[in-house]
């Protein structure tokens, strides 16, 4: 017989358990208690289903639903882990774990080249680079002439690409961002930080005194 | 910064796309 619990707190699909995910990620429990808080907020905003949508996470980022980005989709798709189009609370957690301030810089640097890897070959192609400099144009005020463009691809390359094969490497990204660890400066979220002041997790408490 | 001096990973980390921390908003 299934538990009939009156009071029982509703767990969507793909729900973890705060001490599973603290374990694995560099929060505290009391701070994946206050993602899952962030988390309700973003995946109720269109559909309520417990689940984090493309629109959902677009809306949250760019406050219109509709926006397309290369980079939003990308952050996406890296935190659908199961790729199934969805972001489920454990892939929420744990992607964000990388962003926490005290991850360890070897899986932000490796999430960055994931990021920029944009046809997942296991290296960053020049066209790919160059791909992602016009999409960045096109979302910015920012005109620069083909000649520009190119040269600034080029000279980045030439930086990054020790090898000289034409691509880049994990290994040549992570030598190119130890030299350049501005690179990787947006893969830390200081506010994860205060996450727990941001998000009190009252509630959640509660909830847990009741059933005690 | 003149934009032709910059990196080109550079230019790109400033995307708006790449700026999670909108999520966090209220």
């Amino acid at each position: 017989m299934g538990c009939f619990c009156s009071k029982g707190v509703k767990r969507t699909p793909g729900y973890e358990e705060p001490t599973v995910l603290a374990a694995e990620t560099p929060f505290t429990v009391s701070e994946v208690e206050a993602l899952y808080e962030l988390f309700k907020k973003l995946s109720s905003s269109i559909i309520d289903d417990g689940l984090i949508h493309k629109e959902e996470f677009n809306l949250a980022l760019f406050r219109n639903r509709n926006k397309r980005n290369l980079f939003a989709d990308r952050i996406f798709d890296l935190f659908d882990v199961k790729r199934n189009g969805v972001i489920e609370f454990g892939e929420f957690v744990r992607s964000l774990g990388v962003f926490h301030p005290n991850a360890p810089i070897e899986d932000k640097i490796a999430f960055a080249f994931r990021l920029y890897d944009l046809r997942n070959t296991g290296s960053i192609e020049q066209e790919e680079l160059k791909e992602m400099v016009l999409a960045l144009l096109h979302e910015s005020d920012l005109v620069l002439s083909e000649d520009v463009i190119e040269t600034i691809v080029d000279k980045t390359f030439s930086q990054a690409d020790a090898k000289g094969d034409g691509k880049i490497d994990q290994e040549e990204w992570k030598e190119f961002v130890s030299k350049n660890p501005s690179l990787i400066r947006n893969m830390t979220l200081p506010y994860l930080k205060d996450i727990t002041l941001a998000f009190p997790s009252f509630v959640l408490r509660s909830e847990v005194e009741d059933s005690e | 910064v003149a934009p032709v001096t910059m990196n080109a990973f550079e230019l790109i980390s400033t995307s708006q796309g790449l700026n999670l921390s909108s999520l966090f908003e209220k």
